[in-house]
């Protein structure tokens, strides 16, 4: 565990909290994308299948099962509790888009043709592009809250941070993973138009707001 | 692609 590790992983699991404290304060799910929340939901459980196979520490088995219920509290509280809040009509992205690539990716392109490790190629592809819906739904109304700003910030800098930690690591132990690296290369690029915004302008106190 | 990935990461 080094330093851009952890901070990666506290940084991911920021977001998740940003995210329910957001549902959970204002009662409302608005500007939040579901069709995102349950692929990052298909993401934890076929890449945390492993909790049932190898165990590799506390810390590990705590985080993979606290992703996973939160997770499934998100998709709850979207779909079920808030589902009145829900802007259904702005969350149009077409995930069968998303997910028949990878599934077709993780097919070809795996370290090892057995079933726990396609799934675990394919969680490492869907997540890299899980985020367009939600990307989509800010750029179809426009705007963003600041606290789904922060969510997004916090989400995208937990894979910025993880790319350090391969680098680390590769430095550390000579050892990288080309798949994650790859997929974390462009789940990283996906968010960089968000970070400028983040940057330039919830930062400086006003509202993420795309130019007309 | 051989058997490379960081099994202990999230």
């Amino acid at each position: 565990m080094n330093i851009f590790r952890l901070a990666g992983d506290l940084s991911h699991l920021l977001a998740i909290i940003i995210l329910l404290l957001k549902i959970w304060k204002t009662r409302s799910c608005a500007g939040i994308s579901g069709k995102s929340q349950v692929l990052f939901a298909i993401v934890y459980l076929t890449r945390y299948l492993d909790l049932f196979t190898t165990y590799i520490s506390l810390y590990n088995s705590i985080m993979k099962i606290v992703f996973i219920a939160a997770s499934g509290a998100t998709l709850y509280l979207m779909y079920v509790k808030f589902k009145a809040t829900y802007d259904h009509n702005h969350d149009s992205f077409r995930i069968e888009f998303l997910l028949i690539p990878c599934v077709i990716l993780a097919l070809i392109i795996n370290h090892d043709f057995t079933v726990m490790e396609i799934l675990w190629t394919f969680s490492i592809y869907l997540e890299s592009v899980a985020i367009l819906p939600q990307l989509f739904l800010v750029s179809k109304t426009g705007e963003a809250e600041s606290i789904t700003s922060h969510y997004l910030f916090a989400l995208g800098s937990y894979r910025a941070l993880y790319l350090l930690n391969w680098i680390y690591r590769y430095m550390a132990e000579s050892h990288y993973d080309l798949i994650a690296i790859f997929a974390g290369v462009v789940q990283t690029i996906l968010y960089c138009d968000f970070f400028y915004l983040y940057i330039t302008k919830v930062l400086k106190g006003k509202k993420l707001q795309l130019p007309a | 692609f051989g058997k490379l990935r960081f099994k202990d990461e999230l």
